[in-house]
């Protein structure tokens, strides 16, 4: 039975698309199934991993409102093991087509929870928000991985998402879970960061991972190529780090 | 008559926050005078400028649902001709308590309409997303600023972006202009960041601001201590690129 984790944090700009598509990807490298679920009308997952957001093309709108097959919505990558729901324009107006439907928090829940049994992670890229996509990516999730930039208002929204977290558990899914805080865009140079890590660590301790994924330009340059790190440069820090990260959230999880 | 002037991308973390404290800033340095409203409710305008987010401050939330005198809702700051109307955490409930007022895309507009007799300038820095709040500043506006990051996923954004300040001149504010694209975060050491560089001047051409935002340091700093950059560290780059752009801002202003 696989696992459903959200990477969310509704401060923009953090690495959670980042962070899901490069750990979905390293998972899939180690011999894990994984399916990547864009719950961002952005898209960037979907563009990141090569996917296509066209007029023609299916996606997590039409999963949630079920008017698609699920062949067309999951779609393979250029990496074996991972597959793709991509997001589609039109899922900006998912929330307002829902709005009548009863449980609409469950809409995802439903959809994916069959799937656990084909995939070892399912991953659910969540937008900049704490809204409507967030809360049904949480819902539908066993735990939550958040990525935090070691910066001063990155810091300062955490207290925010956790309350929502805590508000998702007791009202829509009991059994969700913090998986772990992931220092992203670390540099050592910089007293900020390390300020920030302190902080996290001293109050957060063994919440957050022992991993932590440098500031590195190949992680930015590698989605104008529609590819992970590890199939542009596998060589780097960006791509290793992510591949440490793979191996610690695996490790995590036997020892439960 | 003050001008109106919105701070928008839906890409998350490219420097909207860092643009509208800094900006206003460098032109209440340059004795005018302006008014920054936060309209995100992770409230980082607020608190990189030293304002209070508790449980008993006013601000924008108040302002458009009018429960609060103006005396309470508009605050100043460290910066003489600085003043601010924060973000209370309340103001995430805002869009559903106005779900069913009567052009409530409006409601901004006309809280602030009467204050451009009092100010120079007033900065709206926007939330990452396109919804109602993002709405509400755009409808209230004369102009947008756009701050780009020099990265793939920022440019990626940038069709979805005008597409929605086309809808809204369209449908709810026929005078809103670009007032121009800005780059941040720019790295000259970087490719990635020249090649996205050449392709906005390319294709953007004049709407592209002279002034760059270089990647520096004491800009993310600066917040912690409550301040703009310029009461921070006034040598620094990050504080002379801000000065620069105010100045620019200033001159398109008076040959129009
Ligand atoms: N460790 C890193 N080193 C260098 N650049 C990075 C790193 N992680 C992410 N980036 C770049 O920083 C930008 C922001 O990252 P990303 O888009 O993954 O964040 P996000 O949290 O998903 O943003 P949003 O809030 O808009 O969804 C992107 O341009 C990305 O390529
Ligand atoms: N030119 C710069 N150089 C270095 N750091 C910067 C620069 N501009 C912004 N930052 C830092 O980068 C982070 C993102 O910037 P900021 O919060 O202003 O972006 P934003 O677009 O307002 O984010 P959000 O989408 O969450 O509202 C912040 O931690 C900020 O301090
Ligand atoms: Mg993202
Ligand atoms: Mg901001």
């Amino acid at each position: 039975m696989g696992t459903i984790i959200s990477i969310a944090n509704q401060k923009g700009g953090v690495g959670k698309t980042t962070t899901a598509i490069n750990l979905a990807a390293s998972l899939a490298a180690a011999e894990k199934t994984c399916l990547l679920v864009d719950c961002d009308p952005q898209g960037n997952a979907t563009t990141g991993l090569g996917g296509d957001k066209g007029e023609g093309s299916a996606g997590l709108y039409d999963m949630m409102l079920g008017s698609e097959p699920e062949s067309r919505v999951i779609v393979s990558t250029d990496l074996p093991g991972l597959d793709l729901v991509g997001a589609t324009a039109n899922l900006i107006g998912a929330e307002v087509e829902l709005v009548s439907m009863e449980k609409r928090e469950y809409r995802l829940r439903r959809k994916l929870f069959p799937l656990k049994e084909r995939y070892d992670y399912i991953f659910l890229d969540c937008p900049p928000s704490l809204g409507f996509l967030t809360v049904n990516a949480m819902t539908a999730s066993d735990s939550v991985i958040i990525p935090l930039q070691c910066e001063f208002y990155a810091l300062e929204g955490l207290t925010q998402l956790l309350k929502t977290i805590r508000a998702v558990r007791q009202g829509l899914n009991p059994s969700l879970d913090v998986e772990g805080i992931l220092l992203t865009m670390y540099d050592a140079r910089n007293n900020l960061t390390v300020q920030v890590e302190d902080e996290v660590r001293g109050h957060f301790k063994a919440a957050v991972f022992q991993t932590i994924i440098p500031r590195n330009v190949r992680l930015s340059e590698a989605p104008s190529h529609g590819k992970p790190v590890l199939l542009y440069d596998i060589t780097s820090k960006g791509a290793q780090s992510y591949l440490a990260l793979a191996k610690e959230l695996v490790e995590r999880g036997n020892r439960q």
